[in-house]
């Protein structure tokens, strides 16, 4: 019954990826 | 994202937690289809009624997994911990595998923001629920520790007001229509939140969805919770992240494919949030108890406390003349008793007055120090004089009693012989009296007969006569 891992491809980022979150 | 506030208070709304009902440590679980602007979007509303002892954040995979940056799905962690409902829990790096923000999972802290301004949730010790931003001195208070912590993105409802806007502001200051923060807060997607209600009771919501094309946004999320009369909540990962498992086994529909296109799979998240049996707290009551339907039932007759960690001697607490142990009073030097409310006899000193006294002439010491310097030796005995004066003391003691008897003995004796002779002369008149009476003329006064003896002399009768 395993389908297998997921392809996790359903992204909802809060933030860009590419974004360093540094304090100011 | 933007801020990261290291000490002072921070925004945040704390509230009581509800009134402890033995044998109330259920949950109410609803499940919903409902319709956000003709979307029908289903989904699972749960309440837990104690969330001190019935909730708790978890680390994927059990403990240690954040530090081991470990990715598990829900149906794995849930099962290990034996959750009745859980639900993913807060946000992670997908390459890393990386807890994000703040993670306490039942009193160990295991992720820190850093004191990085996202919204949290979580549980103190005393069981008050926190809702909102806290610095990161706040998140260290040891006074009243958090025992469950975790972050989300976007605090939605304080204080029975939806907070989005103002969260955006805090969460992030570039809040442009277009910007990525905005399209998050209002896309359509899975989605889940942790919050409490105006009884204290725990929240937890998940909205099954897929990004762009199912699901809700935050605002109908908030609006959605607002009606369930939620107070505070916070926005938990969504997405191909946002599962539903009950009983240990999966119950939403994720929207992550599987690596067969035709089927879709859960994913692979970081913490989890998780509703169990009522458990104690600390569930091994500090050792000094044991578990019993989420109360300690503390073990030993000196500790007390919901979690078996005070120490108590009874209201005299020792008499001020002690430590409360777990064994009891544990007296200071010069006193004794179970209250410790007793001197030290004569001749002994020391803690529990275990030590005998070492003076000259057997003197008494001071029952704290065991100092022989409190009486003069003067006054104290050689053992032989001791005995001597003893000895005279008890001969002394016999002569007195012996003296004293015999004293009563012979007063005894006299009222008896006087109360005898008494009787007996009562008893010798009556005899002569027969129960009448007589009268006795005076025979003479001053040597003289009385008148009536001069008017009637000689042989003349007198019936009177005795």
């Amino acid at each position: 019954l395993d389908s297998g891992a997921s392809r996790d491809d359903d992204l909802l980022l809060p933030y860009p990826r590419a974004r360093a979150r540094l304090p100011r | 994202d933007c801020t990261r506030v290291r000490a002072g208070s921070r925004e945040h709304e704390s509230w009581p937690p509800p009134p402890t009902t033995p044998g109330a440590g259920g949950l109410a679980l609803r499940t919903f289809v409902s319709h956000f602007r003709d979307r029908a979007v289903a989904g699972h509303l749960t309440r837990a009624v104690e969330p001190l002892r019935t909730f708790s954040v978890l680390e994927p995979g059990g403990p240690g997994g954040c530090a081991a940056r470990r990715r598990a799905t829900v149906e794995e962690t849930a099962r290990a911990a034996d959750c009745r409902v859980a639900q993913n829990g807060g946000f992670f790096r997908m390459n890393s595998g990386e807890c994000l923000g703040n993670v306490v999972s039942d009193e160990r802290r295991v992720s820190s923001s850093g004191g990085l301004q996202n919204a949290q949730f979580g549980i103190r010790r005393d069981g008050t629920l926190v809702t909102g931003y806290l610095s990161e001195e706040e998140v260290l208070d040891t006074e009243n520790p958090f025992v469950q912590l975790l972050s989300g993105v976007v605090w939605l409802i304080r204080n029975g007001s939806i907070y989005i806007n103002e969260s955006q502001a805090t969460e992030c200051d570039e809040t442009q229509e277009t910007g990525s923060f905005s399209k998050f807060v209002n896309v359509i997607s899975a989605r889940t939140a942790i919050g409490h209600d105006r009884k204290g009771q725990l929240v937890l919501f998940h909205a099954d969805g897929q990004t762009e094309q199912r699901g809700i946004n935050l605002w109908e999320m908030a609006e959605f919770l607002l009606k369930q009369d939620v107070v505070n909540a916070i926005n938990l990962d969504g997405g191909g992240s946002a599962t539903f498992v009950l009983n240990g086994t999966l119950a939403s529909y994720p929207s992550d494919h599987c690596q067969d296109n035709m089927w879709r799979c859960p994913r692979q998240v970081s913490t989890v949030v998780c509703v169990h049996e009522p458990r104690c707290q600390p569930p091994d009551c500090h050792g000094h108890g044991t578990c019993v339907d989420g109360h300690c039932h503390c073990t030993g007759h000196f500790w007390r406390g919901p979690g078996c960690d005070e120490l108590d001697c009874g209201p005299s607490n020792c008499s001020q003349h002690g430590l409360c142990t777990e064994t009891g009073c544990r007296c200071d030097a010069g006193w004794t008793g179970s209250n410790c409310s007793e001197e030290c006899p004569l001749g002994w000193h020391g803690p529990g007055c275990q030590r005998p006294c070492k003076c000259e002439h057997h003197c008494p010491c001071d029952p704290k120090t065991g100092n022989c310097s409190i009486s003069g030796v003067k006054q104290c005995l050689q053992p032989s004089e001791a005995t001597l004066r003893a000895g005279e003391l008890s001969f002394f003691t016999r002569t007195a009693w012996l003296a004293l008897t015999l004293a009563l003995a012979f007063l005894l004796l006299i009222s008896t012989a006087a109360n005898l002779s008494l009787l007996l002369s009562r008893a010798e008149r009556n005899r002569h009296l027969h129960g009448g009476y007589a009268y006795h003329p005076l025979q003479e006064m001053n040597g003289e007969p009385l008148a009536t003896e001069k008017e009637q002399p000689g042989g003349a009768h007198n019936p009177f006569k005795d």
